[in-house]
């Protein structure tokens, strides 16, 4: 028996012609934060300070849909969320519906350690966050470029996306019901 | 979708999960996240954190389903794992895995998972597609 860690940036249809420029950056985040976390494994700290590590890093990545670079609401405002659980205790902690809190994951265990509930949500969450000094800014801050293209296509489009799915035009979904009913004639 | 599980040399367990959820999501939407048992999930036999359509990770009780397999099927975390995935309809779920013996899987069931992973013993991994 030793240690392991494992991690993930998101899952989705993430195309196979994915441009290196959007590549690279992201395979570069995942190895430091690997990386990130393998290092403090090997200086003995304890699984659950590992995985608020590397998830805070993980965060702080605009690239990945957490964080800075979260993905928008039909609103265009971001309402971030996160869970932290204990393997031996099953204590456990989450939050929802954050846009002030930089970190997120920290929230989360600031709930399962500082008070007797599991989950907190919205203005309750926030104001938490305040009372035990954790960092906040203006929402704008998690808010990229990018995700406001995204969410005009997605809007364009009228549907929802997990992450990195690419959005589908009006006409492209005509074409492709065309195309699955052609399909089923054979 | 981020995530991060982890095991140390004493079998501790521990897992992360942090997200901005769905793109267009309607405003006060609540997603698998933090749901435990959900999308993210621990306990003495291994750590869990998944990533996807929430909606169908919260039908699939996908972490927590990984673990119950594990205890009452007797099953490894890598099969554990696969079949829970495979029950999920396609195209919906990825998750990251650690057992407390120190076994890692990564399965998902998306066109690809942006995914890491490392163990004492020197394994280390970085992809986003299928092999």
């Amino acid at each position: 028996m030793g240690w392991a860690i494992a991690l993930h940036g998101g899952a989705g249809d993430i195309p196979l012609s994915l441009p290196p420029e959007n590549r690279l950056p992201r395979e570069a985040a995942l190895r430091h934060c690997l990386d990130v976390g393998i290092a403090a494994l090997k200086a003995h700290k304890h699984p659950l300070d590992v995985v608020e590590l590397v998830v805070r890093e993980l965060e702080n990545h605009q690239n990945f849909n957490a964080g800075k670079g979260s993905v928008l609401t039909t609103s265009g405002t971001v309402e971030m969320e996160a869970c932290i659980m204990d393997g031996k205790t099953k204590k456990c902690g989450a939050v929802s519906g954050l846009s002030t809190v930089v970190n997120a994951i920290s929230l989360a265990r600031l709930v399962m350690e500082k008070t007797p509930h599991i989950y907190l949500a919205f203005d309750g969450a926030e104001a938490f966050a305040r009372e035990h000094g954790l960092e906040t800014v203006d929402p704008s801050h998690f808010i990229t470029p990018e995700n406001i293209e995204r969410l005009k296509l997605a809007q364009e489009a009228n549907r929802v996306q997990i992450d990195y799915t690419q959005p589908i035009q009006k006409e492209v979904k005509k074409d492709a019901a065309s195309a699955d009913v052609d399909s089923q004639i054979g | 979708t981020v995530g991060c599980v982890a095991v140390d040399n004493e079998g501790n367990l521990a897992t992360a999960t942090s997200t901005g959820g769905l793109v267009n999501k309607m405003v006060g939407r609540i997603g698998d996240t933090p749901i435990i048992g959900a999308g993210t999930y621990a306990n003495h036999l291994c750590a869990v954190s998944a990533t996807g359509r929430g909606e169908m990770i919260i039908r699939g009780t996908v972490a927590r389903d990984v673990a119950a397999v594990m205890e009452f099927k007797g099953l490894s975390l890598k099969e554990a794992a696969a079949y829970v995935v495979e029950q999920v309809p396609p195209g919906n779920v990825g998750l990251v895995a650690v057992s407390s013996t120190g076994e890692v899987t990564m399965p998902f069931n998306t066109t690809g998972m942006f995914r890491a992973c490392a163990t004492e013993d020197g394994y280390s991994e970085i992809g986003i597609w299928p092999d």
